[in-house]
């Protein structure tokens, strides 16, 4: 038996958000530390990591792992039958080939419950490794989101190159070229306003547009978001769900032709 | 050039 429940149906509808311009169909892995879900999207070029601990959700309950394959237009369709501030469930049998996802209001006098077919997805898993990254910028997400929008006008890639002093974002094509610098913030009354460098090597990577516009769709669900960049390796943009986990989206770079 | 994620990770 799997339960787990949300006191509000609004986080379930921004995790879906951040995640369905990505991928169409995804696996949620359920144990009873939480619910884990790992795709690349169709392309191949990005991958999406999200960790719900059990211990963010009112109730959860999972006796045997299970392997729940979503078609995630279906699920957003069903998502979208709820009030933000409803109560959420989801609940499946042992070796189920059905979810149901239950909504019940503030005042519990509405109740409505959608019975979703699983699917058997082959996904493959990719091992991850633990890499001591050059820089680690932690900066406002809605900031991150208006510089993706902002360059994505001006070509298909955005550099971003990041030293001690501050993380500048670049991006150059036929109209012209177009640079945003932040520089770390000194002291600010508010620490969600806040731009925050942690380098050991300075470092400069080129990265696809559209992947990073895809990944500020997880905006809504944290202040902050954190880009940790190496040479040669993915940027890892992690956004804080706060008291239930994170979503990763890992972005291979672009390299010279 | 843009290089594919998985390769990148192994396979598990």
């Amino acid at each position: 038996m799997f339960e787990a429940r949300l006191g509000q149906a609004t986080i379930l509808k921004k995790i879906l958000d951040a995640i369905k311009d990505l991928l169409n169909e995804a696996t949620f892995d359920c144990s009873d530390s939480g619910i884990q879900l790992q795709a690349m999207d169709n392309s191949h070029v990005s991958l999406v990591s999200l960790t719900l601990r059990s211990d963010g959700f009112d109730k959860f309950r999972c006796d045997r792992n299970l392997s729940m394959g979503m078609n995630l237009g279906s699920m957003a369709k069903i998502l979208k039958c709820a009030n933000n501030e409803d109560n959420v469930t989801m609940k499946a049998q042992d070796n189920a080939d059905t979810v149901t996802i239950m909504f019940e209001s503030a005042n519990q006098e509405k109740v409505s419950d959608y019975e979703m077919k699983l699917m058997n997805l082959d996904q493959e898993h990719l091992g991850i490794p633990e890499t001591d990254f050059s820089c680690v910028v932690r900066m406002p997400a809605m900031e991150f989101a208006r510089i993706c929008r902002d360059l994505a006008q001006f070509s298909e890639s955005v550099v971003i190159c990041c030293t001690k002093e501050g993380v500048k974002f670049s991006a150059s094509g036929d109209v012209g070229t177009a640079n945003i610098k932040l520089a770390q913030t000194g002291s600010v009354d508010k620490e969600e306003e806040a731009v925050i460098i942690e380098m050991q090597e300075p470092v400069t990577l080129t990265f696809a547009c559209r992947y990073l516009n895809a990944f500020t769709k997880a905006t809504p669900l944290s202040t902050q978001v954190q880009l940790s960049m190496c040479a040669d390796v993915p940027l890892v943009v992690e956004y804080a769900i706060k008291d239930l986990g994170h979503i990763r989206y890992y972005l291979a770079p672009k390299i010279e032709d | 050039m843009q290089r594919g994620i998985d390769s990148f990770f192994k396979r598990i």
